[in-house]
C-alpha cells in the first residue's frame, strides 16, 4: 500500500480550485490560451490559471452531451492522487457548456507523438513510458479501478516525459461485491479476450491492453488494425496472442514483456506491480529520453501550423482572385484556428482517421460500451451511477459504426465502380460452397474483394434497425434524466 | 441481441472469406504445379 503511495511526486503547484475560484466565472479564473483538441465530445484548451500562472486544460463539454460519462470521469479522476494519473482540479458550468479543469500534459498523447514525428518509438524510450504507465496503473488497480480504454491515445506525457493515465470515460469500478466486470467497453484493437467473451474481467484487462499498446509503440498500430473492427473482436478471443511481425528486430526482454502481457488467461496474466519487476521496465533510462520526442513532435506540430496556414492563405488567395478580381489592397486574414487542431490518419491510412492532436482517440476511434453493467454498481454506492442502463446512450459502440461507415464508404467508392448497395449477391448461408469451384479465378477474387463492403453494408443495416428501434427508448430516458439532473 | 446478430453476421462472411481464400489458394497452387 505504501509502496504506491510513496511514489507520488511531491512538487505540485495547484492541486485543487479553491472555493473562491469556483465562485467565479471561469475567464476570471484562467486565461484561455490556444485550443488543442476537438472532439465529438467538445473542445480542449490550453489554458494560464492567473493566480499561479500554471498551465492547464480545459475540456470544455455541451452540457446536452452524455453527461453520465462525463461525471465518471470526473469521479474517477477526483478519487486518484498519483504522479501517473491525470490530475483534475474542478469544474464550472458556463452558457451551456460544462468547463473541466484538468492537469495539462505538455509533450501530447504518445498516438500523437508517433504521428507527428511519423516514427514508430525505440525500445528504450518504450520501456521507459511502459514503467511510467504502469506505475499508473498499479496506483490505478489498487485503488481497484479499471482504466478500460488503455492505448497510446489515452497516455499522456508531460513536458518532462512523465506518462500519466488520461480519459476516464470509460473507467470502471470494482467493489467488494463485485469483483468482476461484464460491460463490454473498450476500443476493439486493444480489448482483452476476456472482455470481448464477456465471461467477467478484472484489473488484468488493462494489462492485456498495456501488451497490444506496447506493439503499438513498437510498430505504429495495434495488432488487426487492418481489418474490420467487428472481425477484429472475434478473431481476439479465437486466435492465439498477437506478437510482434518482427520478432528478430526486438529484444528478447521486450518480447517477453509483450508475452507476459498478452496472455489469454487473465488468471495467468501478470499484474501491474509484477510487471514493475521485469527487467524491461525495471532499469530504463528515466524520462529524459523522451525529451527529444516531445521537442520534435512539437517541432512537427509548428511545421504543421506553418504548412496548413499557408495553405489556407494561398487558398484565400486564390478565392479572392476569383471572386474579387478588383478587390485591390486587401489583406489575407489569418486562420481563425491557427496552429491548435489538425486531422491525422489513426491506424493504418485508410482505416480510421481524423485523430484530433493532445485529445484522446477515444471518440475517434471508436471506445466501445455493451451490455453496460453499472447499475449493479449503484447498490454498491461506490460511484455516482445513472438509474439508467446502457449508457452512454449512443456514442461508443454505434457512434464507431458511424464514423467508420463514412470512411468505409469512401474507401468503397474510390475502389470500387459499385456501392455497396449495388451489389446483386449474398454470401450462401446454409454453408455449402461447393458451387466456388465453377468459378474462374478473377470471379473468386472478385468476390473476396466485395465482402468487407458487404459485410458493412449489411452490419450498418443491422445497426439501422437497432438504433430505429432503440431511439424512442433513448429518447424517453434522456428525458427523464433531464429532469433528474443535480448535477 | 444487437451483438449476437453480429456475431452470426461476422461469423457467416468469416466462413465464406476462408472458402473464397481456400479456392484462390488451391487454383494457384494447381496452376503452379501444372507450371
Amino acid at each position: 500500500m505504501d509502496t504506491v503511495q510513496m511514489r507520488h511526486h511531491p512538487k505540485r503547484q495547484l492541486k485543487k480550485l479553491s472555493e473562491e475560484n469556483l465562485n467565479k466565472q471561469p475567464e476570471e479564473v484562467f486565461d484561455v490560451l490556444e485550443k488543442l483538441g476537438e472532439g465529438s465530445y467538445g473542445s480542449v484548451f490550453k489554458a494560464s490559471h492567473k493566480e499561479t500562472s500554471q498551465i492547464v486544460a480545459i475540456k470544455q463539454i455541451p452540457v446536452e452531451s452524455d453527461l453520465q460519462e462525463i461525471i465518471k470521469e470526473i469521479s474517477i479522476m477526483q478519487q486518484c492522487d498519483s504522479l501517473h494519473v491525470v490530475k483534475y482540479y474542478g469544474s464550472y458550468f458556463k452558457n451551456t457548456d460544462l468547463w473541466i479543469v484538468m492537469e495539462y500534459c505538455g509533450g501530447g498523447s504518445v498516438s500523437d507523438i508517433i504521428r507527428l514525428r511519423k516514427q514508430t518509438l525505440k525500445e528504450d524510450e518504450i520501456a521507459t513510458i511502459l514503467q511510467s504507465t504502469l506505475k499508473g496503473l498499479e496506483y490505478l488497480h489498487f485503488m481497484r479501478k479499471i482504466h478500460r480504454d488503455i492505448k497510446a491515445g489515452n497516455i499522456l506525457l508531460n513536458s518532462e516525459g512523465i506518462a500519466k493515465l488520461a480519459d476516464f470515460g470509460v473507467a470502471g469500478q470494482l467493489t467488494d461485491t463485485m469483483a468482476k466486470r461484464n460491460t463490454v467497453i473498450g476500443t476493439p484493437f486493444w480489448m482483452a479476450p476476456e472482455v470481448i467473451q464477456e465471461i467477467g474481467y478484472n484489473c488484468v484487462a488493462d494489462i492485456w491492453s498495456l501488451g497490444i499498446t506496447a506493439i503499438e509503440m513498437a510498430e505504429g498500430k495495434p495488432p488487426y488494425a487492418d481489418i474490420h473492427p467487428m472481425r477484429a473482436i472475434f478473431m481476439i478471443p479465437s486466435n492465439p496472442p498477437p506478437t510482434l511481425r518482427k520478432p528478430e528486430l526486438w529484444s528478447k526482454n521486450f518480447i517477453d514483456f509483450i508475452n507476459q502481457c498478452l496472455v489469454k488467461n487473465p488468471e495467468q496474466r501478470a499484474s501491474a506491480t509484477e510487471l514493475l519487476q521485469h527487467p524491461f521496465v525495471k532499469t530504463t533510462k528515466g524520462a529524459a529520453i523522451l525529451r527529444h520526442l516531445i521537442n520534435e513532435a512539437m517541432e512537427a506540430k509548428i511545421k504543421q501550423i506553418e504548412l496548413h496556414q499557408r495553405e489556407v492563405e494561398q487558398e484565400e488567395e486564390e478565392n479572392d482572385d476569383d471572386d474579387e478580381p478588383d478587390s485591390g489592397t486587401m489583406v489575407q486574414p489569418r486562420g481563425k484556428d491557427m496552429g491548435t487542431m489538425r486531422e491525422f490518419s489513426t491506424m493504418s491510412e485508410e482505416a480510421a482517421n481524423t485523430m484530433v492532436e493532445n485529445e484522446h482517440l477515444t471518440t475517434q476511434l471508436g471506445t466501445m460500451l455493451i451490455n453496460n453493467d453499472e447499475e449493479e454498481e449503484e447498490e454498491s454506492g461506490t460511484m455516482k451511477q445513472s438509474s439508467q442502463p446502457a449508457q452512454p446512450s449512443k456514442p461508443s459502440f454505434l457512434e464507431y459504426f458511424e464514423k467508420n461507415e463514412i470512411q468505409f464508404n469512401a474507401a468503397e467508392k474510390n475502389s470500387a465502380a459499385e456501392s455497396p448497395s449495388s451489389f446483386e449477391w449474398k454470401i450462401p448461408l446454409n454453408g455449402d460452397y461447393s458451387f466456388l469451384k465453377e468459378w474462374g479465378v478473377d470471379e473468386l477474387q472478385k468476390k473476396l474483394n466485395e465482402l468487407d463492403p458487404m459485410m458493412n453494408q449489411e452490419i450498418e443495416e443491422i445497426h439501422q434497425r437497432y438504433q430505429a428501434k432503440r431511439q424512442p427508448i433513448l429518447e424517453a430516458i434522456d428525458s427523464k434524466k433531464r429532469r433528474q439532473q443535480n448535477f | 441481441l444487437f451483438m449476437k446478430e453480429l456475431e452470426r453476421i461476422v461469423k457467416l462472411y468469416e466462413a465464406y472469406r476462408q472458402a473464397l481464400i481456400t479456392e484462390v489458394e488451391t487454383r494457384k497452387q494447381r496452376q503452379q504445379w501444372y507450371a
